[in-house]
């Protein structure tokens, strides 16, 4: 574990009962590799261990007795800080019909977290429509179809122009007396500028009270460039961790949030409806530094 | 570049940050700095031996070779990685080549898998084998071999449902696919993990738990066409000694090209 190697560290020696600076330094290249193990990005790694150096190098660690679980303490406090600290509860605020948009990059999850989100909206006592504006992928709409079957929850997708058919769509909602309308958008790559002008046309007719990125957990480096671009264009509100069932560490969780400082509302932890649970920044602190 | 004008601790720092960012791992990427550092201690062509490593690691580009009687590929990998977008842009590929080809929807689980598999196999011109959602995808398997031997077909790619590697139950399923398509009396010439580029250190425990369940003879890296490296290739070559066969570039049917070591080098240090 990384206390063991801190331990390690700070075992080789002491003078006088209190730690040198360098071991310190070295303690913090440990926790870096650590970190960068993780999948945290470098320029996030290099930031949260610089503002835990600040405390590493306080009265309090260097004359501890247990100078390894201090460390490790203040590296997990940062860490769940900079996650959001508590869970952050979603909320819905506006009119009816309240819009969800859901983006992302292709296979992030964003199909399959629409369906969760509904079928747990409603669980709250939301009347949800689902919208299946992604035209590009084959079958696409008709796997949002069968998902909406599969929970009872009915998908409006008509058209042949994404942003029309979001705008019509919300039209529908007011219609029908949906009060959320959940956008599912074709995955797309923020280095495509065609796809990214695209998505923003969707946000700025559909106006949504959220515009949620649907992030794999298993993303390494890149999902510190990903979620800086999606925020430039879209205005991401926040995020859907998602295959957190897996065993990735998932420092991509970091990197999203230290960079945008919006929050994680939830966690994708399985293929099946009901696998959407509240994002805990605490838990997922333990699993980054492993 | 980078090491033209001398190097200092900075220029070493930079390279070490260009390795790590293409997702290489901070061990390899440590150890490949040392490595070179020894050799240049006061700069020089420090690229280009970095880039020599990366093709050393990477080892001999490995076309496919498909021969006589009915090939098999196998198509498996984590969730979301690309494989049945890939099946199709490598069925297209072996149809213009003039082969007769087959796509098998292993896949029974997700919802309009085999709609979507039917969408590819038409636009690439390959003949489809399917079942009912909810089948046995051992028997799925099963059926595409007979029908395909059955119908003069050269090459046979099976697409399997998206699995986490950590789902042993999942893994299973896989070898048993494997072993059924065997007791149909075919060979699996060939089972390609699709790995997404942007896949982090995780990369190699799939990498492992697959090559444990069906034996991986090879990597497509997928979804190029973003602004992740994919370094994690190396890891996966060189402790497993599986290469990287395709790579994805696109959404579309023409969007897959034979891996090209020195293409893959000149990206991640770009
Ligand atoms: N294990 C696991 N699988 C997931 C999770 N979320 C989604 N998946 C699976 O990941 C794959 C991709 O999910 P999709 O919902 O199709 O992803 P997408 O972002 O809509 O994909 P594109 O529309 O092509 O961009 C499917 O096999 C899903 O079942 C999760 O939390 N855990
Ligand atoms: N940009 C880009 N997108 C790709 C590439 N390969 C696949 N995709 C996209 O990635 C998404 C997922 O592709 P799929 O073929 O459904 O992936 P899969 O592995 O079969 O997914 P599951 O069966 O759900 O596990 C789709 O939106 C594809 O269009 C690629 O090389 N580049
Ligand atoms: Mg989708
Ligand atoms: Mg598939």
């Amino acid at each position: 574990t990384l206390t063991e190697r801190l331990d390690g560290v700070f075992s080789k020696l002491r003078k006088r009962g209190k730690l040198h600076p360098k071991q310190v330094d070295n303690a913090l290249a440990d926790v870096r590799t650590a970190l960068l193990e993780a999948d945290v990005a470098v320029e996030v790694a290099d930031d949260l261990v610089d503002r835990v150096r600040s405390r590493a190098l306080s009265e309090e660690v260097l004359k501890s007795l247990t100078p390894a679980q201090q460390v490790v303490k203040v590296m997990n406090e940062e860490l769940t800080v900079t996650l959001g600290g508590e869970h952050r509860p979603f909320t819905l605020p506006g009119a009816p019909p309240i819009v969800v948009l859901l983006a992302g990059v292709q296979g992030s999850g964003k199909t399959t977290a629409c369906a969760k989100l509904a079928k747990h909206l409603r669980s709250k006592g939301r009347r949800p429509l689902l919208v299946g504006a992604d035209l590009d992928r084959p079958a696409a709409v008709e796997q949002l179809r069968t998902l909406g079957r599969e929970i009872g929850v009915p998908v409006w997708s008509e058209g042949r122009d994404p942003i029309k058919l979001a705008k019509n769509g919300v039209k529908e909602a007011e219609r029908t007396g949906a009060d959320v309308v959940i956008i599912d958008t074709a995955g797309r790559l923020h280095v495509d500028p065609e796809m990214m002008k695209q998505a923003r046309r969707i946000k700025d007719v559909t106006k949504p009270a959220h515009v949620l990125m649907a992030c794999d957990a298993m993303t390494g480096q890149d999902a510190v460039i990903q979620a800086r671009e999606f925020m430039h264009d879209v205005d991401t509100t926040g995020f859907i961790l998602t295959k957190l069932d897996g065993d990735a560490r998932g420092g991509a969780a970091l990197s999203m949030t230290a960079v945008t400082g919006r929050p994680i509302f939830f966690a994708g932890t399985g293929e099946r409806m009901d696998d959407l649970e509240p994002f805990y920044p605490d838990r997922m602190a333990g699993r980054i530094l492993g | 570049g980078l090491f033209h004008g001398g190097t200092t601790e900075t220029t070493w720092q930079q390279l070490e940050d260009i390795l790590l960012k293409a997702d290489v791992g901070p061990k390899a990427a440590s150890d490949m700095v040392q490595r070179v550092r020894a050799d240049h201690p006061t700069g020089g062509n420090v690229i280009d031996t970095v880039r020599g490593e990366i093709l050393s690691i990477l080892g001999p580009d490995r076309p496919l070779a498909l021969d006589g009687r009915l090939s098999v590929i196998l198509v498996v990998g984590v969730n979301g990685s690309g494989k049945t977008t890939t099946i199709g842009k490598l069925a297209k590929r072996l149809v213009t080549e003039g082969r007769v080809v087959s796509v098998a929807a292993a896949d029974t689980f997700r919802a309009a898998a085999g709609e979507q598999l039917e969408i590819w196999a038409r636009v690439s011109g390959a003949q489809l084998i399917a079942q009912d959602r909810g089948a046995d995808p051992g028997a799925v398997a099963f059926d595409a071999v007979k029908a395909s031997e059955a119908r003069g077909v050269d090459v046979l790619i099976v697409d399997t449902a998206g699995r986490l590697h950590t789902k042993q139950p999942l893994m299973d399923e896989l070898s048993k696919i494997k072993r059924v398509i065997e007791k149909a009396g075919a060979t699996v010439d060939e089972t390609f993990l699709v790995l997404d580029a942007q896949t982090g250190q995780n990369g190699i425990a799939q990498a492992r738990a697959f090559t444990d369940a069906v034996e991986i003879t090879g990597v497509v890296l997928t979804k190029t066409d973003g602004s992740a490296k994919g370094g994690i290739v190396l890891a996966v070559r060189e402790e497993l000694g599986v290469p990287v066969r395709f790579v994805g570039v696109g959404e579309r049917p023409d969007d897959l090209r034979p891996f090209d070591a020195g293409v893959f080098a000149d990206r991640l240090l770009s």
